[in-house]
């Protein structure tokens, strides 16, 4: 598989024992990064290619693996209404995960659905700039959602069916102490 | 109090953490964080000077843990499915407790975010710790890492097994990799914390686990790779984010958070507007 060899080399450069322990020089840190996001990228075709196999589906399905989550950053459920999360356990055992999503709005209510339609709870926190503010990233989303998924099969699959509610209910206000002037 | 179904992060009254409640059963719980200062200069090793600075490959702190002052500003969010605390301890320096609704096993996640390192204003590098301090538990220098990647593997303080150490540096001397977990016990009471990431670590107190999370130096520690540790993304020192998971409970647990924190699910998003739920299904 040619889209698998970036992949596959990126991970043997990965073995020299600078990358290991980390005592690379700064130039090599930043190549072993752009060895690893290409490798990233190369194997997108095959994950799509490999889930809809799981799922049955006769189209590959068209699924974005958000590499900047990590720094709440992600375009398709910043920028969706309504978006699909599908959650793969590469592990032997189930696993019980708890998503967090960057979402734009702070006052948006969502639904997660699972296909047998039963509705998760879900809850929307405004992502704290204050806190988790990295410079020179800008346009981090304002919100965060956050949802239990309950049990992800081994090897398996799980996917939510997320939309935006029209006419929200009043939620309930961060309680909130009066900050101090930290020292 | 801030929990769900019996299990509580407990705040003292100015927002910080006081103590853990699970079933009933209470456990006074303290979290600290805080730098050492970086050594710089020189170092006479069998009679020979050289150039032995903490970098790259070497850890060195020139003095004890500077702790932040504990009064850091604190915003308490309560909800359905998680409530968190916030703290600002300065510019560079913030985290948030969090507990979840059904989190199985049971465990606190504390996520960090360290950076951009100030150096330039007192001249030396600084080396950041969070440090977990359960006050009645007495592990009497003996603590768990699983350096390898596989198995915990006990480490005793001022201790090699193989033969009779006499540590010159107490501190990086009693540091050990920390691969996922680091844990203490006492009889049944366990406590690990697991790491998202590699870090070093260590139980320099009795009751104590710390874990370093960023590290940015002035000097090269002259062992060959020859620069300082001093990266920086747009122009800044380097900004890391990361989590830690504070169990309290049975090894078997820890294990578990581990099999779903650290070798976590992967996302795939794609969008469905103008897709029905029907019509998805």
């Amino acid at each position: 598989r040619a889209d698998l060899i970036a992949m596959r080399e990126a991970m043997g450069i990965m073995q020299h024992h600078d990358a290991v322990t980390g005592t690379e020089q700064q130039h090599v840190a930043d190549d072993y990064a752009r060895v690893l996001n290409i490798g990233f990228h190369d194997c997108d075709d095959i994950t799509s290619k490999a889930l809809s196999k799981l799922m049955g589906s006769a189209e590959p399905v068209q699924l974005t693996n958000c590499m900047l989550l990590n720094v709440s950053s992600c375009p398709v459920t910043e920028t969706n209404d309504d978006f699909v999360v599908t959650i793969y356990n590469p592990l032997s055992r189930e696993v019980r995960p708890l998503v967090r999503l960057p979402v734009a709005s702070t006052t948006a209510q969502y639904t997660a659905k699972c296909p047998e339609g039963k509705e998760h709870p879900t809850q929307v926190n405004v992502l704290p700039v204050e806190v988790l503010k990295i410079p020179g990233r800008p346009g981090q989303a304002l919100g965060e959602l956050t949802f239990l998924t309950g049990c992800v099969p081994p090897l398996g699959y799980k996917s939510f069916y997320i939309s935006k509610v029209s006419k929200p209910k009043p939620a309930k206000k961060p309680r909130t102490f009066a900050p101090k002037e930290p020292t | 109090s801030l929990g769900y179904d019996g299990r509580y992060i407990n705040l003292d009254a100015n927002g910080l953490l006081e103590s853990i409640t699970i079933d009933g059963k209470t456990e006074s719980v303290q979290m600290d964080c805080g730098f050492y200062k970086g050594a710089v200069g020189n170092n006479e090793v069998f009679g020979v000077h050289s150039n032995r600075s903490s970098g790259a490959y070497i850890f060195r702190p020139n003095g004890t843990l500077n702790l932040f002052a504990q009064n850091p500003s604190v915003t308490i969010v309560q909800g359905d499915v998680v409530s968190e605390v916030r703290y600002k301890y300065s510019d560079w320096i913030s985290s948030i407790l969090r507990i979840y609704r059904g989190a199985e096993p049971f465990h606190v996640e504390h996520e960090w975010l360290v950076g951009p390192i100030p150096i330039d204003d007192q001249g030396f590098g600084k080396e950041v710790v969070m440090r977990y301090h359960v006050k009645d538990l007495h592990n009497n220098g003996e603590f768990l890492t699983d350096s390898n990647g596989r198995e915990m593997l006990k480490r005793r303080m001022n201790y090699r097994p193989t033969w009779d150490v006499d540590l010159d540096e107490k501190i990086s001397g009693n540091y050990y990799p920390v691969t996922t977990r680091i844990a203490i016990e006492d009889g049944d009471n366990i406590w690990s914390v697991v790491t998202d990431r590699a870090q070093g670590g260590s139980s320099l107190r009795d009751g104590t686990m710390e874990l370093m999370v960023h590290r940015r130096l002035t000097h090269d520690d002259a062992f060959g790779v020859g620069e300082a540790l001093n990266e920086t993304a747009f122009g800044k020192g380097l900004v890391v984010r990361g989590i830690h998971y504070i169990v309290p409970g049975s090894h078997a647990d820890a294990r578990k958070v581990v099999q779903n924190k650290v070798l976590h699910p992967w996302y795939f998003l794609s969008s469905s507007e103008n897709i029905p739920f029907e019509d998805w299904r």
